[in-house]
């Protein structure tokens, strides 16, 4: 999940894309 | 004749016609002349910010929050280009001539040619024109885009069982559609499904190519989009 941190975090959170 | 009770699998496809995202701009920056870089970094762009809506998007497919975190994730890792392609795919249906990456960002074959994606271009129109041979409804095409999410054969998996269930929904899903709507067509769902090799072939001929358009380090990508890259090397 670390190097896929992006992701795991949308879907736990649904917070916008870290751009 | 009289209605009866709505259908288990009629719920599902109303659900998946509901969870259809909003539609998404290509915004291509006016200020920037045309060119390959251009192109790539735009379709980079939309590609990223497609992605987070359609994180959300399978959110919304029954099923999909039951699963562990790690099988969501492998689930989107490995069929999230599938899922983008399609849509390009459908909202080229009504056009004869380009591939609709976004309601603004229309691309035909000379675009495709000047920005290196000719080969991409074809492919892609090879499975526009299996589907618009196959005239794919909404429903169709809504309940597919779930399937290749649930079909990711992901290597990583926890709860294959939970998988192989929303699986199995969902193709019940769709055979009973077509037993109900287009009960004419009785291998309807199976060449619908035949459509889904073509599908993963292209998206991973789409990923080559984004692999080795980053390896050249000229476009510039979002986070999310080279996360979701990586998670296909």
């Amino acid at each position: 999940t670390e190097r896929h941190k992006i992701l795991h975090r949308l879907l736990q959170e649904g917070s916008p894309s870290d751009i | 004749i009289h209605p009866g009770p709505k259908k288990a699998y009629a719920k599902i496809v109303s659900n998946l016609l509901l969870a259809e995202p909003e539609k998404i701009y290509a915004m291509p920056d006016p200020t920037v002349p045309d060119s390959d870089i251009k192109t790539l970094t735009t379709l980079c762009d939309l590609a990223d910010r497609e992605l987070v809506v359609i994180i959300g998007w399978a959110k919304h497919i029954p099923g999909f929050s039951s699963l562990s975190l790690g099988d969501q994730m492998s689930l989107l890792q490995g069929a999230w280009m599938e899922i983008l392609l399609l849509g390009v795919v459908f909202r080229s249906l009504p056009y004869q001539e380009g591939l609709v990456y976004a309601e603004d960002y229309i691309i035909d074959e000379v675009h495709s040619r000047m920005s290196g994606l000719r080969d991409l271009y074809l492919c892609t129109l090879q499975l526009v024109q299996r589907y618009r041979k196959l005239r794919i409804d909404k429903e169709e095409y809504v309940t597919l885009k779930a399937l290749a999410l649930a079909n990711s054969d992901a290597v990583h998996v926890e709860d294959i069982q939970s998988i192989q269930k929303l699986q199995d929904l969902l193709q019940e899903a769709l055979q009973e559609y077509e037993s109900s709507q287009h009960w004419e067509e009785p291998r309807r769902a199976g060449q619908l499904l035949l459509t889904l090799p073509l599908l993963r072939q292209t998206a991973s001929r789409v990923v080559q190519h984004f692999h080795a358009v980053r390896a050249q380090g000229r476009v510039p990508m979002h986070k999310l989009f080279l996360e979701m890259l990586e998670a296909k090397m």
